[in-house]
């Protein structure tokens, strides 16, 4: 499932602050 | 002792959604009834304000070509622009909606697969939870309380962007009866993540043994903090199947859009979400 979903997946493992979409 | 601890988490959550969500109730609510000392929002309310409002929030993914356009087409693409602008700041409040999950006690504990798909089905219903404080029966603040864009001018706009705007207002004119507080709304935001009844979830147990502290935690902070509002647990509870219905009709809008629109581009990280959700 992380797969298909690579920039939640980023969001999730990204430990600080929100990342730059 | 468990009660102090369900209000320790209560506290923990709260900061939690003030740390990430820059608008709050409190603040929108100040804005929308004009006691506040900033300055009062810009009121977009046809098709030339709209142009104006514009230059006040960031729209990075059309530039302005409106000089060579017919009225017709300016119109058009102004439609189109501003969804674009509207899809973006979606892609900013995900952001912040998964922030705000990784800061709930016990989540980034949990499978990585199941955190991806709870913030998949959870999100669109927390946006939508978001932004009934900013709304009232007259329209809607956007671009983090600067602007007020009118109801009615929504209504206005064509086919099928007009269809968009009007579920959410009709929800949340009757969400916001129940008077929710920040604090509840961000006890209530954590329940509505760890629903442990989304599809594809591999480990169910921990998502709602989660659920059932921050379940606790609500029931504690409503009693408390609405002691004259008879059965307010279960009145916000019920929001939920509301939620999931209107979460579901909106992302049929955006899928049929996509098919309909020529010039509609769907924002990345909004078609992760939205791609074989329901």
């Amino acid at each position: 499932l992380k797969e298909k979903h690579k920039i939640l997946h980023r969001l999730l493992q990204n430990s600080s602050s929100p990342v730059d979409l | 002792p468990e009660s102090a601890d369900l209000r320790a988490l209560a506290r923990h959550l709260y900061e939690s959604y003030l740390k990430y969500f820059p608008l709050t109730k409190a603040k929108a609510r100040a804005i929308l009834s004009g006691k506040t000392s900033d300055n009062a929002p810009f009121v977009i309310h046809d098709m030339k304000s709209l142009v104006e409002g514009e230059q006040m929030i960031n729209c990075r993914y059309m530039p302005l070509h409106e000089h060579r356009r017919s009225d017709l087409g300016i119109m058009h693409e102004v439609e189109l622009r501003f969804f674009h602008s509207y899809q973006s700041r979606s892609a900013e409040a995900i952001s912040e909606v998964t922030e705000f999950a990784k800061s709930i006690p016990g989540f980034i504990n949990l499978d990585l697969n199941d955190q991806v798909t709870l913030l998949k089905y959870g999100v669109i219903e927390v946006m939508i939870i978001m932004i009934s404080p900013l709304m009232n029966k007259d329209g809607t603040l956007i671009s983090y309380g600067q602007i007020f864009m009118t109801r009615e001018f929504l209504k206005s706009l064509r086919k099928p962007f007009c269809e968009m705007m009007e579920p959410k207002f009709e929800f949340s004119i009757k969400f916001n009866m129940l008077e929710l507080d920040d604090c509840d709304m961000a006890l209530f935001l954590a329940v509505i993540i760890l629903s442990g009844d989304r599809p594809g979830l591999l480990d169910v147990k921990p998502i709602e043994d989660l659920q059932e502290t921050v379940l606790h935690s609500l029931e504690l902070q409503l009693k408390i903090n609405h002691p004259d509002s008879l059965q307010l647990f279960a009145k916000v509870l019920q929001k939920m199947t509301d939620l999931r219905q209107l979460v579901t009709d909106h992302v049929q809008l955006i899928q049929m859009m996509k098919e309909t629109e020529a010039d509609w581009s769907l924002h990345p990280l909004l078609q992760e979400i939205m791609r074989d959700l329901y």
